[in-house]
């Protein structure tokens, strides 16, 4: 696992 | 935002609101299990941590302190105010077989090794397994009370939303949370076998859900 999404969501 | 997602978070609260009101209304929390509330309390403190440190919407943020509010409100229900209602001894999943593998595997499996993301990552991984005591505890007494499984209806229902939300943000904006999405694929099926009887029992027959 390397790339970090955004943390949008609940 | 999409209509997946909305329809999911909307769900999620629904879910909430309705056991708070359940235990708030009938001064009982009989057959709800205290342990899987606690497991939620702290999924939502571990996760939005970032309420602090980044800020995405005013909708993102009024929903995380509604639903921290809430989760703490019905663990204090279920603890404090209506305690002498709480079936302790049906309540008897060992959380910590839950909590220790998941602290192990998001200290292993993360997208960056600092302390919130470790938390954010702990709160992913215990959510996709927090229902599991009140599962196991309606297992054990062999049924539940429709206002219950309606409960668990919603909360089954935000998970299933959730999956078509990644779905549709993965074609639309690329959009992929590799932990998130297998954490929630596992979740999900965890609801599948209640999903059967709920449809099978609940709607079409009245009251209470009895298991085979």
């Amino acid at each position: 696992i390397t790339k970090m999404p955004l943390k949008d969501e609940l | 935002m999409n209509i997946f997602r909305l329809l999911g978070d909307m769900c999620h609260l629904v879910a909430i609101i309705i056991l708070f009101l359940k235990i708030w209304r009938s001064k009982s929390c009989a057959g709800i299990s205290g342990k899987s509330q606690v497991l939620f309390a702290l999924v939502f403190t571990t996760r939005y941590l970032d309420l602090f440190t980044s800020f995405i919407s005013v909708y993102n943020t009024v929903m995380k302190v509604v639903f921290l509010v809430l989760a703490y409100a019905t663990v204090y229900l279920i603890y404090l105010r209506f305690r002498s209602t709480y079936n302790s001894e049906s309540d008897s999943f060992r959380v910590e077989f839950l909590l220790v593998p998941v602290a192990g595997l998001s200290f292993l499996e993360n997208y960056a090794f600092a302390p919130l993301e470790i938390l954010w990552t702990f709160s992913i991984y215990l959510e996709s397994v927090a229902i599991l005591p009140q599962l196991f505890m309606i297992t054990k007494t062999g049924e539940a009370e429709s206002i219950t499984t309606h409960y668990l209806f919603f909360l089954g229902l935000y998970r299933a939303l959730y999956l078509a939300n990644w779905v549709w943000r993965y074609h639309t904006e690329g959009f992929f949370d590799q932990i998130a999405v297998v954490s929630g694929v596992v979740q999900t099926i965890f609801y599948c076998d209640f999903f059967y009887l709920y449809f099978t029992k609940v709607l079409r027959g009245s009251g209470k859900m009895t298991l085979p």
